[in-house]
């Protein structure tokens, strides 16, 4: 769980 | 007590009746959402129009090509080139809910 949280915020696309 | 179900992929076939396909995606590999999600459905998209995909859906695979460890651009990119190619009048996506 850790790693999950270290982990950046993905960016979101409109398609 | 019974373990929870896993939840179960299915494909969804959404046809390109639409000018766009209406959907935005978050998430891709070295991302707290390791696989694409879908977080909107626009009205009047080929997606709204199809009413099988639902916002919170993982998205597996697009057309057959697995998602699975491609970052959000190269996931993106392959969803858009499956709704622009000519060669389909439709998109299968294997999608399943969030478990």
């Amino acid at each position: 769980r850790e790693k999950r949280l270290t982990l950046p915020p993905s960016e979101i696309t409109l398609l | 007590s019974s373990p929870a179900p896993v939840p179960t992929p299915n494909v969804v076939r959404v046809v390109k009746n639409a000018n766009t396909l209406g959907i935005a995606i978050e998430g891709g590999a070295n991302t707290r959402q390791p696989l694409p999600r879908i977080v909107t459905i626009q009205k009047g998209g080929s997606a709204h129009n199809c009413g099988q995909l639902k916002v919170g859906q993982i998205i597996l695979e697009v057309n057959g090509i697995s998602l699975r460890g491609r970052e959000h651009k190269d996931a993106a990119k392959i969803i858009a080139e499956a709704f622009k190619t000519k060669e389909k009048d439709h998109i299968d996506f294997l999608v399943v809910d969030p478990g």
